[in-house]
């Protein structure tokens, strides 16, 4: 159990650390076990530090860097043990337009590095304008879901003047 | 294993029958407030065999069968089926020359969920192992539900690092 | 204590239902006192029905709808006692485009209302040509913030051709 | 009583000195992810009175102070200020004819906080009075804080309570 978890930590962290890096084109950020010697009782804390900044614990940066940084260890789990489907949550909501590139452009990897399939449920113009394909979800009878193919074309053309 | 298509009968907002082919890539999903976008994560976590109906924004199990619009009457049973390819070996007997396997999971109200694997009756933990043993499942790491991101930000780090046990 | 908590409530609650039901164009909402005789000890549960569906409690609704709803409730506190200043950092992340404009009509209606005046952090496009003024806040340096004047118009010819 | 204007320097990410009137009606606050948006709300409820380090991202009160960047040291003191217009009464003697207040707190390393209103030192308790019977203050349900609505949102219904105790 515990040289299981600790292995996860090592694979974990390695991927997080470049990842971060690759996401905020420069800084260092790590994870640390604390608090305990048992690492199964220990908790996670993540440290981060964007270029020119200070090192610091997740909860002292702004709304982006927190999201960002979150999304670069839930992508480190992922890679560790890939899934056949990925669904993400509107997890762009509180990028601005700079940081939703690259996201976006770490979604590209991901499908590179993996054989998953991703579903980006998303209000982000741009996020529209960086997928393979779109589904729209939309209420033509009030309290009724129905799902349409929506043309990648034209959400590209809306994302291009935006 | 690929997961190829998700269908939807009679779940939350998708009373309507619902077919959504997954393809290879990136797919994005858009639309409106309250239109209908967390439901379809939602009810893949739900055919995966999760079992906590607050994951699900739900009282109870019932609450995820279609209640009802102003033009429309409550339903009494919901169906979610994900179509599985390339998935030889996945399932246990009788299905394990299956590559094509289609697995939902039936709500009743009052009556409880049914699980079936291309068309016979399972139990809700051989629908659960199945999605585990390919590295997926209601609780994969890889479905981020809105706002997770945020409840990962504020977690406790003793309550962050059960993220590591899912990848252990 | 507990006639002005009631009092309170009452006020709220009045300011509430009729926010809800302009900013959804219809449907109803109410606040309830829940779980105890006394109303110091209470819960404040939220109730809401948007057009065409049906009353649930908060917890059930979508991302997008919980945020409008809850922006109701803060605006209902707010209407109870006007403050000299408001501060809103980033209230319309989860908002679609319909909803933020409705969202600014709201700010348009409490402007008319009070003699507040608003700060309203903001990523959205819409918000921003929706404003009388615009502060942009940089980084020149890294790690050191400065604050000027944005053009108006400029964001304004952004945000109509998105 | 009008908030008129907010001056900042050594605090948090704003280390220069900065002035931001503000004028009447909406005022948009724009600008990249990290570059200091949200620090500008914590600014104005901390030179209200605000106790809480925590509810401003900070394990203490000296962490306000500007820490330092890759090109720049750290500071020793910080000091926000408000300007207040048709503010005639609204603070006691030796204030009360005063229609301009100029209400700062300035921080120093290992030494704690003072408060001056109009150049003249006063209790931390004399501005959160001040602010408190004008209908705002540090924890003024109209200052909104980054996820705030999310934590309304999620809260326990006896915690969403104390809303209603603001509005009392
Ligand atoms: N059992 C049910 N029967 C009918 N409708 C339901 C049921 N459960 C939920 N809904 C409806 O589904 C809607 C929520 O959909 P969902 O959360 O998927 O929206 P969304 O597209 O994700 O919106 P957002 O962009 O705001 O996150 C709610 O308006 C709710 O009324
Ligand atoms: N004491 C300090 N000294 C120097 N910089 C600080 C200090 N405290 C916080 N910061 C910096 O301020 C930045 C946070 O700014 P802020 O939270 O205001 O960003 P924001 O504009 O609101 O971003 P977002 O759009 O992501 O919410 C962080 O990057 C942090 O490094
Ligand atoms: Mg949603
Ligand atoms: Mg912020």
């Amino acid at each position: 159990g515990r040289r299981r978890l600790l292995a996860a930590y090592e694979t974990v962290n390695a991927n997080f650390t470049k990842l971060f890096t690759a996401l905020f084109e420069g800084g260092a950020a790590e994870l640390t076990l604390t608090q305990s010697d048992d690492p199964l009782a220990a908790g996670l804390e993540i440290m981060a530090q964007p270029p020119g900044k200070k090192l610091t614990t997740l909860s002292l940066m702004s709304g982006g860097e927190q999201a960002l940084t979150a999304t670069a260890l839930i992508f480190a789990v992922f890679l560790a043990n890939p899934a056949p489907i990925c669904v993400l949550d509107e997890v762009d909501a509180p990028l601005d337009d700079a940081n939703v590139d690259r996201f976006c452009r770490l979604l590209d990897e991901m499908k590179k590095l993996t054989s998953t399939r991703f579903l980006v449920i998303t209000h982000n113009p741009v996020t529209m304008s960086r997928v393979d394909r779109l589904y729209g979800v939309t209420m033509p009878e009030l309290g009724v879901s129905q799902l349409v193919s929506v043309d990648l074309t034209r959400a590209r053309q809306l994302a291009a003047t935006a | 294993m690929n997961i190829a298509e998700l269908r939807l009968a009679g779940f939350k907002s998708f009373v309507d029958s619902v077919r959504a082919p997954i393809e290879p890539g990136l797919t994005g999903v858009v639309g409106p407030n309250g239109c209908g976008k967390s439901n379809l994560l939602e009810a893949v976590r739900w055919v995966m065999g999760a079992t906590s109906a607050k994951s699900m924004r739900a009282d109870d199990m019932d609450s995820v069968i279609f209640a009802g619009s102003a033009a429309r009457p409550a339903r009494e049973h919901a169906e979610v089926t994900l179509v599985l390819k390339d998935a030889r070996g996945r399932a246990g007997a009788p299905f394990a020359d299956d590559d094509v396997l289609e697995v939902s999971r039936r709500i009743r109200r009052g009556l409880g969920s049914t699980y079936r694997i291309n068309g016979k009756d399972v139990r809700a933990k051989d629908v659960q192992l199945l999605f585990a043993d390919a590295s997926t499942g209601a609780n994969s790491p890889a479905l981020v539900r809105q706002g997770q991101v945020s409840e990962l930000i504020a977690a406790k780090p003793e309550n962050r690092r059960r993220i590591l046990e899912e990848a252990a």
